[in-house]
């Protein structure tokens, strides 16, 4: 990926960072979109132990599949026992029906059955993962390809730097390069104790968020 | 569509983080605008998984009234990271050649100095005078103006100054002040639209009173290319 960054934006893209404990993560290449040969289009970011969790949704009247399915699971669990976030770039999975809320919730329930894999145990709340989907919108998921390549993700899981980039740049869509930023930071009641935020984002057209 | 991902090591109990999410993204990602358009994907999430915290005692971050230290400082601490974030995702418009902060103050509510401010960073001609370098006061007022259509009751006409501050920490140039236009130096107004960072400040009153801050780009022949070429 060394070269894919326009130069004026490279000042924007940490080359290290101080992640947060406990957090895995990863970028796989599926080829949501045909034309995409080489880069990285699905992102698994992945607490080791259960978290808690929150997300607001976009306040459009048409939602897309996963905003539903992921207000539903959060819903579901209270913002408890969070395992982690499922991401494809190249496909909105938006505006496509009955079959897009059954595309978004295979999304999730793969990642859960690669946990349960490593001898998790199921708590018998449902699913534990939050989906998120970007791209063009009105065309069905080529939901087969991701859910193939959701196993690959979750094997590679890791906690460097390097795997950060990837999974930044795996949620990417028109953006020119990954947004990635992380920063250390202590509370009054611990001063001594140093607590990490890592994050990462994309969007460059369609932007004028109003989420709840 | 706008996605984003934070993810923590502090502990942080579910309804405390929904709280401090809320708040922080009505500061950060809900205060930019590329194109004015609102995607039906966006989403961000905000995760804590507590495993930075030591082992005993193990103390949960939670919402509660008053609201703790800890509450308040993590609460501010996401607020500026998310800004942060945010503020990358504007500097990636597509096409966008410039990063503007709009500063709204000395508004009656927040909620007027967000409306007014998410006006301006929405008005394509605010954005395409921008793209121009050009130090078009008028569009800026205009787009003021109709922020009463979004119930703003603050607006003033004879109230109302515009200036731009420069990034340098130079002083501000006044374009306009209590409504009335001042006389314009163009080569300084060229010099600063010349950055790729501006922020333009408007002020509502000369009394104190709240304050909201919007980020957004110009608009450019480039994103109406993009946006041609791409196809759904």
């Amino acid at each position: 990926l060394e070269g894919q960054v326009p130069h004026a934006k490279a000042k924007y893209v940490p080359t290290s960072g101080a992640y947060p404990q406990g957090f895995v993560v990863s970028g796989t290449h599926v080829g949501v979109k045909a034309s995409n040969t080489r880069f990285p289009d699905l992102a698994i970011i992945a607490s080791e132990k259960p978290c808690s969790g929150a997300a607001v949704f976009t306040k459009n009247k048409f939602q897309a599949a996963p905003v539903t399915v992921s207000r539903e699971v959060l819903q579901k669990r209270g913002g408890s026992g969070i395992r982690g976030v499922v991401i494809n770039s190249g496909c909105a999975n938006a505006v496509t029906g009955k079959q897009g809320i059954e595309d978004a919730r295979s999304m999730a329930a793969e990642v859960d059955r690669c946990f349960s894999a490593q001898g998790e145990p199921d708590d018998g709340q449902g699913s534990s993962t939050i989906v998120m989907s970007t791209g063009v919108i009105g065309q069905p998921l080529p939901i087969a390809k991701i859910l193939s390549k959701i196993p690959t993700g979750h094997a590679n899981l890791d906690s460097s730097h390097d795997a950060w980039y990837l999974t930044a740049r795996a949620i990417m869509t028109t953006d020119t390069f990954p947004k990635l930023m992380t920063r250390e930071f202590t509370l009054p009641s611990t001063p001594n104790v140093t607590y990490r935020l890592a994050g990462l984002t994309k969007g460059a057209g369609m932007i004028h968020p109003n989420m709840a | 569509t706008l996605l984003g991902i934070m993810c923590t090591d502090a502990p942080v109990a579910p309804e405390a983080l929904k709280s401090i999410l809320t708040y922080a993204v009505d500061r950060s990602f809900n205060a930019i605008s590329i194109d004015g358009d609102t995607s039906t994907n966006d989403t961000v999430a905000l995760l804590a998984n507590g495993a930075a915290a030591p082992p005993t005692p193990f103390k949960t971050i939670k919402e509660s009234t008053p609201y703790s230290e800890d509450y308040l400082q993590l609460r501010d601490t996401v607020t500026s990271f998310a800004a942060d974030l945010a503020s990358l995702v504007v500097r990636d418009g597509e096409g966008a050649t410039k990063f503007v902060t709009i500063r709204v103050t000395n508004a009656a509510s927040y909620e007027d100095a967000k409306k007014v401010a998410s006006s301006i960073a929405r008005s394509p001609l605010v954005k395409t005078a921008l793209y121009g370098k050009d130090a078009n006061w008028g569009r800026i007022l205009c787009a003021t103006g109709y922020a009463s259509e979004c119930g703003v009751d603050s607006v003033v006409p004879t109230e109302t100054s515009v200036s731009f501050v420069p990034t340098d920490g130079s002083p501000e140039l006044k374009l306009l002040v209590k409504g009335e236009p001042e006389a314009v130096d163009e080569n300084r107004a060229a010099q600063i639209l010349e950055e790729e960072d501006l922020e333009i400040l408007v002020r509502l009153s000369e009394k104190p009173g709240e304050e909201a801050v919007y980020y957004t780009c110009d608009f450019s022949h480039e994103y109406v290319t993009i946006n041609g070429d791409y196809r759904t």
